[in-house]
């Protein structure tokens, strides 16, 4: 009757000299924090798909992470978000990509596993699933975050392309650079 | 990315992942945490497997599914499966990232080839482990 969890936040060019203390302990509190939902869940004799799918929702719902509401932007100033699920039992999956109105991607990736004889959905039809699923959708305004949002501007700036920038968005790139220190972001160079 | 791995009290393994892809990304561009077999893999006789990385390194490697066919296949332990894959396949198409594990006993496996990851685990006794480096 074992039950275990174990979860990743990303990886990537992640160097305690470059950690802040702040930053590391934010960091240590929300895994903490999501492998004791999904673990609960799993002591109360839970699925291990519903285990992790709480405590994916909680890394979804920070801005720490590449996920969810921590979304980084694309070239097109958009956030697009991807998920997967999968159970071993049966070998059922169901996964998401390219959406832009589901708050947790997880939850929509589980729909099309039970819901639908599909695996893979994607872009704006699998968000009208999302809705004939009840599954709750925001504002794609709702993943925007300072951090990411310099992060790509940053990266907009460097590949020299200016016309991809708007005069406030140059000007908002100059003003920048203390938001974006590597000492505040250390790991924004972790891929996704 | 996010990921987690979990076996419950039935002995069944689950996997999930997700992310906001990549910084800049374009064209609709894709990478592997939504394809099963490449980020996302969960099998009882094996392993389940959640993974982050350079997402099309991981889509040709097969990453997920390569790890618990190594499992099943090989009778090796999901550790040196994992390490086989992440630490030299991986290395040697020079891709860096990498992926949390449970075996179908409820051992978590973590590895990774870059500097950090942030991962954790509960152990047998409920305790807490969180890393980063």
């Amino acid at each position: 009757n074992k039950v275990a969890i174990a979860i990743h936040g990303g990886a990537g060019t992640i160097l305690k000299s470059n950690m802040t203390p702040e930053l590391e302990a934010a960091y240590h509190k929300k895994m903490k924090q999501a492998l004791s939902a999904g673990y609960k869940l799993l002591k109360q004799g839970e699925s291990s798909i519903k285990a992790i799918q709480a405590t994916i929702m909680i890394m979804e719902d920070s801005e720490l992470f590449n996920a969810g509401k921590g979304a980084v932007f694309t070239h097109h100033k958009t956030n697009e978000l991807d998920a997967s699920i999968m159970e071993g039992r049966h070998l059922n999956a169901g996964a998401i990509a390219g959406v832009t109105k589901v708050k947790n991607p997880i939850t929509l990736a589980h729909a099309v596993m039970v819901k639908s004889n599909h695996v893979m959905l994607s872009g704006e039809k699998a968000e009208t699933f999302a809705k004939k699923q009840s599954i709750e959708m925001v504002s794609p305004d709702y993943f925007y975050t300072e951090r990411r949002w310099q992060q790509l501007l940053n990266v907009l700036k460097d590949d020299s392309d200016s016309t991809q920038l708007s005069e406030d968005e140059q000007q908002s790139v100059s003003q920048a650079s203390p938001f974006m220190s590597v000492q505040r972001w250390p790991d924004d160079k972790k891929f996704g | 990315t996010v990921g987690a791995v979990a076996l419950d009290v039935n002995g069944d393994l689950a996997a999930g992942t997700s992310t906001g892809g990549m910084t800049n990304k374009k064209f609709g561009r894709i990478g592997d945490s939504p394809i099963i077999g490449a980020g996302t893999y969960a099998d009882n006789q094996s392993c389940a497997i959640s993974a982050t990385g350079h997402g099309e390194f991981f889509i040709r490697a097969a990453v997920a599914h390569d790890i618990c066919a190594r499992v099943l296949y090989k009778k090796i332990p999901l550790q040196q499966a994992a390490d086989e894959v992440i630490m030299e396949k991986l290395v040697n198409m020079k891709a860096e990232g990498g992926i949390v594990g449970m075996s179908p006993k409820g051992e978590p496996v973590f590895s990774f080839n870059s500097a950090g990851m942030y991962r954790g685990y509960i152990d047998a006794e409920g305790n807490i482990h969180t890393a980063i480096y």
